[in-house]
Parts: C-alpha cells; sequence; structure tokens
C-alpha cells in the first residue's frame, strides 16, 4: 500500500510545473524515504531530478518500493482540478497497480473530489549521480534574481557564458541582434535581504544552452534561492530546495564546448 | 560559439 497526502496541493503543483516542460514522462519512485524522480530530456542535454522526502507530507506510508510510471501533462491536468488550498492525497496498491487515485479535500472537509489516473510502463535507465561533487565554483542567489538574469539573456541569444572569479560573478550572452552582459557580485553584509554569495576555488567560466536556463525559471516558485554549481567541463548543477528540506528540484545541464 | 554536449557520457547507468 502506497498512501501520501500532502497538506496543500501547491507543494506538488509547483514540482510539476518545474519539470513538466522538460520530461514526458517519467517513473515517480516511492519508497519509505519519499518519492523521487529522475529522467533525461530527450536530446540527453538535461537531466532533472526531483525529490519530496516522506517529511514534507502530513501522512506518508509506503509498505513496498513501487515505481509509479506518469505521464506529465496528464497528472498536471489532473492536479488543476485541485485548489491551492486543497489537500492532495495519492493511492496506490504495491502490486503492479495500473493507476493512482487522487483525492482532494477543501479546508472545511466538505467537498472531496477523486481522480483516477491511468499508469504507464516506462522503461528508464537509473543513472548515477554524483552528490556533492567538489565544485570549482557555487554561487547562490535569489531565485528572483537567476529568473531575471536568465529571462533577460536568453531574449538576446541562446549562447550564454557563466564566468566566475573572485567574489564576481559575470553572465553573458551572443546572439543574432547583439550582445549583452551582466555582472553580480557578493554581497558585503550577511544581514543583506536578498544576499548572493559566491564561493572560488578555481575561477570557471563556461557555455551553456540559454533556452534550458530559462526554462528552469518555471522551478523559482518553490524556492527563495538559487544554488548554481560548476565545473569546468562538467555538467551544471543547478538546485531548488523546498522549505524545511522537504525536498527540492535539481538540473544537470550539459555545457556547450569548444569545437 | 561551441558545440552542444550531451549528458551520456557523465552520467552512466546503475
Amino acid at each position: 500500500m502506497f498512501e501520501a497526502k500532502l497538506t496543500e496541493s501547491t507543494t506538488i503543483k509547483r514540482v510539476l510545473d518545474a519539470i513538466k516542460d522538460l520530461i514526458q514522462q517519467a517513473n515517480f519512485d516511492c519508497s519509505a524515504d519519499g518519492l523521487s524522480l529522475q529522467a533525461m530530456d530527450t536530446p540527453h542535454v538535461c537531466l532533472t531530478t526531483m525529490t519530496l522526502r516522506s517529511q514534507a507530507f502530513e501522512v506518508y506510508r509506503c509498505d513496498r518500493p513501487l515505481s509509479m510510471g506518469i505521464n506529465l501533462s496528464s497528472i498536471s491536468k489532473i492536479l488543476k482540478c485541485a485548489a491551492s488550498k486543497d489537500s492532495v492525497k495519492i493511492v496506490a496498491d504495491d502490486e503492479g497497480a495500473d493507476c493512482a487515485e487522487f483525492i482532494f479535500e477543501n479546508e472545511s472537509a466538505d467537498r472531496i473530489a477523486h481522480f483516477e489516473l491511468k499508469l504507464m510502463d516506462i522503461d528508464s535507465e537509473h543513472l548515477s549521480i554524483p552528490e556533492d561533487s567538489d565544485y570549482q565554483a557555487i554561487i547562490s542567489m535569489p531565485s528572483a534574481e537567476y529568473r531575471r538574469i536568465f529571462s533577460d539573456l536568453s531574449i538576446i541569444g541562446d549562447t550564454i557564458t557563466i564566468e566566475i572569479n573572485k567574489n564576481t560573478a559575470c553572465f553573458s550572452v551572443e546572439g543574432d541582434i547583439g550582445n549583452g552582459s551582466l555582472n553580480l557580485a557578493q554581497t558585503d553584509s550577511a544581514d543583506e535581504k536578498n544576499p548572493v554569495t559566491i564561493n572560488v576555488k578555481e575561477p570557471v567560466k563556461m557555455t551553456f544552452p540559454g533556452k534550458y536556463l530559462n526554462t528552469f525559471t518555471k522551478a523559482v516558485p518553490i524556492s527563495e534561492f538559487v544554488t548554481l554549481c560548476l565545473t569546468d567541463g562538467n555538467p551544471l548543477a543547478i538546485e531548488f530546495s523546498l522549505p524545511d528540506e522537504a525536498g527540492f528540484v535539481r538540473y544537470f545541464l550539459a555545457p556547450k564546448i569548444d569545437q | 560559439m561551441g558545440k552542444q554536449s550531451t549528458l551520456t557520457s557523465f552520467f552512466r547507468p546503475l
């Protein structure tokens, strides 16, 4: 038996909004620790991972690990039927269920909606993702700042360079109509309301596709802050963490490399 | 401008 109840649907709605433009379908892996998924986009440029830890849920029960193959567009359609303050309960049989049940209940518990989502058999490989890699540079910034930088720059062109030196990050773009750049310095005071922190072991300069950096702005409502981790020649890791360590959405983006 | 790489060389199947 798998049963998981979120107090408010907002949490899962936001997480799905952050991943559904990158992944069409994925296995949601349920274990005693929580709900997680990982999937690459079709061109294998971006890997998206998501975890909702068991502590994110008001009720969480997973007797046996199970994998629910879900079409992201379909689950999003069903969750549109939940008001943001409605609770969401997901129920599935852990013995080869062919559908998962979604129950939405309003705050006064006098309106209860039931939906069944058909599950799919999805053949997906689990990839080994190195944890806590020794990154050359890590920058943390308010997620609203992230949205502004990459929505602005990706309008100019799709080749965005991130260069991080001591205490400064430079984001630049080259496009058909021209180019642009933006420098962001580490904020001086720890009391600053919207701090930018930059930790550099070695300066790093890498180029990435702007289309993806802009797509990741869909995760901004998840988290007040975002962390970008860079190592020359390796994928860029971007993390949006849910409050209270309830989980995260992480993206790994392949760099553009010199020919 | 650089060529877009893919992730297949970075993340191996478990």
